[in-house]
């Protein structure tokens, strides 16, 4: 079999280990449903936690990232702030495509949710359920990727900034060029047959991209209604890009 | 009051603790 490409084995050595993180986030959820009811969260609170707690894994695992670790604080902040729904997203995506089911959707603590539920939730919900729709949808349609090329893509999100915006160019514009080649050589060496994998992998990120921006559009507006818990990581990053 | 995304600066700052 051909080999893969350095910069993915690395990557795969870097990820985080996924039954942690989940008994991480389900202890953290569980201690939200021990308060008292008048502190109890919502059922979106509820999914704005497991974002929120999500997203600190995020910052884990592109702390210890190759090149990533490299930038300084500054750097690393506008590649955050400029990618972070994206990777909540496509985690989200991933997750679905290892599920396979058009009707429910898996979180990240295990739980499996039916769409019905979702659909059943207090108005407004027809935002909700349509990002998740779509979601689910992108998973599907992108049914052949592989972890290799789940790692590659999560790093080229990570580095998805015009490197113009970063004290340190020449840094991320190798970071870009590496995983870009990376992906490249990978998709042509293992599925040969499959024309131009590698564009149809940019192509579909695009689209995951979009849903990202579409969800932190709704999220924000979420926020302003006052629905969103505060003080934390997820509204942080929300207002980032806001003034 | 400008976010200045001071978690976020917290979190990658942090030194780790084993």
């Amino acid at each position: 079999p051909p080999d893969i490409p350095e910069v993915i084995l690395k990557l795969l050595q870097l990820e985080p280990d996924e039954a942690q993180v989940k008994a991480r986030i389900l202890a953290c959820l569980q201690q939200e449903q021990g308060k008292g009811r008048h502190e109890k969260l919502s059922t979106f609170g509820l999914m704005c936690k497991m974002a929120d707690q999500t997203l600190f894994s995020i910052v884990e695992w592109a702390r210890s990232c190759i090149f990533f670790k490299e930038l300084e604080v500054g750097d690393q902040m506008k590649l955050l702030q400029n990618c972070w729904s994206e990777l909540l997203v496509f985690d989200h995506i991933y997750r679905q495509l290892q599920h396979g089911k058009e009707h429910s959707v898996l979180l990240v603590t295990g739980q499996e949710v039916d769409m019905s539920t979702i659909a059943a939730q207090p108005a407004p919900s027809s935002n909700t359920l349509c990002c998740v729709r779509r979601s689910v949808v992108l998973a599907l349609t992108r049914s052949r990727l592989d972890r290799h090329e789940f790692v590659c893509l999560k790093f080229l999100i990570l580095f998805s900034l015009d490197v113009k915006y970063l004290e340190n160019h020449t840094l991320a514009k190798d970071a870009q060029e590496k995983a870009n080649a990376a992906l490249l050589e990978y998709t042509v060496c293992h599925y040969p047959h499959s024309t131009d994998k590698f564009r149809q992998l940019l192509l579909w990120l695009a689209e995951v991209r979009a849903l990202s921006m579409q969800a932190e559009e709704y999220l924000y507006h979420k926020h302003l209604s006052g629905e969103v818990p505060c003080n934390n990581l997820l509204i942080e990053m929300l207002h980032a890009k806001r003034t | 009051k400008k976010n200045n995304n001071a978690l976020l600066r917290y979190l990658l700052d942090k030194d780790d603790t084993k």
